[in-house]
């Protein structure tokens, strides 16, 4: 009868996007990963 | 034949530290201090929400002092959430004092307080300035 | 790398090891600095290593080699345990990668930087990927297992991800070159080609440093390559596996790692799996219904679902219910491959033949008997698109679904084909019941009609089988499957309840009980 897919470890009830944490297809939860950003030219002294 | 290849990258099965990033944290100059000191960023400054409690010259010291990282680009966030605008040319922050006297599409004039990084490290007030918005980061 | 080595080789490699070992101390250095690194670079340019001729290539086979023979000799000899990685040669063999291209000289001859860039890419990659068939060549035909270890290539080739689709304008001019080389990178390196590299293939693909950014490409256009790595890399290798009662435990491990993509797929990027969800349900096994039916649960952002289970729902009048799905897959070819496409459009538009009806079955059918699940597919999908433009140009709405041409080749097959060949008729169907839009109406419709004008009960008890076994596994479920199935219960046109299958067995009877239930 498959999976009960909330137990795979994402949040599929997040507002914000899964790919940016997604650690990968074998783990459990959430990747604690640094976001990724961007700091424009101009805030380098 | 394929299964057991299967079998066998089952074995190697990937690890979760595989694919982390090598912490690359590299202090530019490092003064020797004691180990017992932290020797990298507590990983409570990955949180935004700590920004929130930090007062403004805490983060513009973060701002200032964390070139590059992402503690940076949370601190300049919080700025932003704070009305503060970062300026291109002169490369601070500044927040308007009051309404600006005038407004147009290229610009606003009228008081504002700045943040001198430079000289005095402290936050200084500028009349009849004007605020090129080409400036505005 | 040495038996591959001609004279000239093994004399570049006394020359290179010695290069790499120094690379490897500048890198563990605890403060790494940019000086020390373009010293070492500059040494590198000025004797010719980087050139793209017979000795820039033994640089980096030779570099490559070193690297990955320096992670995976740290192995344990024990067969049982895992064998360990040494991630310092790989991160050091990845960083001096990056480097060398983002250094190539500014000045490069008539704008030609980005293009020694890519090509500096190009070439590491076929090194690794060279490396990383011979090393699971060694593991497949000489019987040494731990002759290959996927972990060090997941380790490089995610290095490179992060590194080289991270935000960085020194890159900027080469993408998104970058992320088609490591598209065409891991085509190569597909499961069904190097089963051993499998795990490794599918977190690199999903990867979000590059899965999200091709997805993410302006006109949709890293669409195409995500779903042909997906469709012929992973379901087509996956198929034989998962159309098995049951799976072994690499296999599992594999399916639950594909739910989990396609869950980040349903979540951030639906209208992908809208759009592609002909190819998907092609190449999944019947068997993987739940898979099947988290792919046809998928709708468009910007779309509200009304609730299926309001009382009363007036599914035509939704404005939705008009509009046409999008479907990227050209399904009509499998027709024409098969040589009836031509005389399908002269019966649909003419009405006649009737010969050509009793042909059908031949079309779809193979000589021994089994039937081309794919040319069944493409056959209904084909024959509801075009009566739906009929439909549209006539403006005869539901009328146009009885007595017409297409219907009478629903009723042909549904009459003609086996309980299997029926079967895989009414999937087709029925993995048209998506979110609302045109064709899923119509394929309800369809549906519901071939209920009702059933001479054979035991037709109405496949069509009703084909809906409940999609309901009864676990969620997502398809908004036109709730839909359709509601309607087949509720409405008396369909005597549902009458059917004596309802109450062919106790459990039975307490399934569709449950099942109501839950639809009411």
């Amino acid at each position: 009868l498959g999976t009960d897919l909330t137990t795979l470890g994402l949040n599929l009830n997040s507002s914000d996007c899964l790919y940016a944490t997604f650690a990968s297809p074998w783990a459990d939860a959430p990747a604690q990963c640094d976001p990724e950003f961007n700091l424009p030219q101009c805030y380098y002294m | 034949h394929v299964l057991q290849m299967l079998n066998l990258s089952l074995l190697n099965m990937p690890e979760p530290s595989d694919s982390e990033r090598p912490k690359t944290y590299v202090p530019r100059n490092p003064y020797p201090t004691p180990s017992s000191f932290p020797q990298t960023p507590a990983s409570v400054f990955d949180a935004p929400a700590v920004f929130e409690k930090f007062d403004v010259d805490t983060l513009f010291f973060i701002f200032y002092y964390q070139q590059g990282t992402y503690q940076q680009y949370l601190a300049a966030r919080e700025l932003k959430k704070q009305s503060w605008r970062y300026h291109k040319k002169y490369l601070t922050w500044f927040q308007r004092h009051e309404e600006p006297k005038v407004t147009a599409d290229e610009y606003e004039q009228g008081t504002y307080v700045y943040f001198d990084y430079e000289t005095g490290w402290c936050q200084r007030i500028k009349s009849e300035f004007t605020f090129e918005y080409g400036f505005l980061e | 790398v040495d038996g591959e080595l001609d004279a000239a080789g093994l004399r570049a490699r006394e020359q290179v090891l010695p290069l790499w070992l120094e690379w490897l101390g500048i890198y563990q250095q605890q403060n790494q600095s940019d000086k020390a690194y373009a010293a070492y670079l500059n040494t590198l340019h000025q004797n010719g290593w980087m050139r793209h001729n017979e000795r820039g290539e033994h640089f980096l086979r030779i570099s490559c080699h070193a690297a990955l023979s320096a992670a995976t000799d740290a192995a344990t000899t024990d067969a049982a345990a895992k064998p360990a990685i040494a991630f310092a040669p790989l991160d050091a063999f990845s960083k001096l990668i990056l480097l060398l291209i983002k250094s190539v000289p500014a000045e490069t001859a008539d704008g030609a930087r980005p293009k020694v860039q890519l090509q500096l890419l190009t070439r590491v990659l076929s090194v690794t990927i060279h490396h990383l068939i011979r090393q699971h060549q060694a593991m497949q035909y000489e019987q040494r297992p731990h002759a290959f270890n996927q972990r060090a290539y997941l380790r490089l080739f995610g290095s490179w991800l992060f590194d080289l689709n991270a935000p960085d304008p020194a890159l900027d001019a080469i993408q998104p070159q970058i992320l088609y080389a490591f598209c065409s990178a891991f085509n190569a390196l597909k499961p069904s080609r190097l089963p051993g590299f499998a795990f490794a293939w599918l977190e690199l693909v999903s990867h979000r440093m590059f899965m999200p950014k091709l997805l993410l490409l302006k006109g949709h256009k890293g669409w195409p390559l995500l779903q042909q790595l997906l469709v012929n890399g992973l379901f087509a290798f996956l198929q034989p596996f998962l159309a098995a009662a049951e799976l072994s435990p690499p296999v599992r491990v594999l399916y639950r790692g594909a739910l989990r993509v396609l869950l980040v797929l349903l979540h951030d990027f639906p209208e992908f799996l809208c759009d592609y969800h002909f190819f998907f349900c092609d190449a999944i096994p019947p068997s993987c219904i739940q898979m099947r039916n988290l792919i046809l649960s998928a709708f468009p952002r910007n779309m509200r679902l009304p609730d299926p289970f309001t009382p009363n729902l007036k599914v035509d009048l939704l404005p939705e219910i008009a509009q046409p799905p999008r479907i990227l897959a050209p399904f009509s070819n499998a027709l024409a491959r098969n040589g009836f496409l031509h005389e399908l459009d002269a019966f649909l538009t003419n009405h006649s033949p009737y010969s050509f009806l009793r042909e059908l079955r031949g079309h779809v059918q193979n000589a021994d008997g089994t039937h081309k699940a794919g040319v069944i597919s493409a056959l209904v999908l084909h024959v509801g698109a075009h009566a739906i433009a009929s439909m549209q140009s006539t403006h005869a709405a539901s009328a146009g679904l009885a007595h017409s041409a297409h219907m009478e080749i629903y009723q042909q097959l549904t009459a003609d084909l086996n309980a299997e060949g029926r079967y895989l008729f009414l999937n087709a169907i029925a993995n048209q019941l998506r979110y609302p839009n045109n064709q899923t109406h119509y394929f309800s419709c369809v549906l519901l009609y071939l209920f009702s004008e059933a001479a054979d009960e035991r037709v109405q008890e496949q069509i009703t089988r084909v809906l409940v076994e999609r309901l009864i596994v676990h969620r997502p479920h398809p908004w036109g499957l709730l839909i359709t199935f509601i309607e087949l219960i509720k409405n008396p046109r369909y005597s549902f309840w009458s059917k004596t299958f309802t109450r062919c067995a106790p459990e039975i009877e307490r399934l569709f009980e449950s099942v109501a239930r839950s639809c009411m």
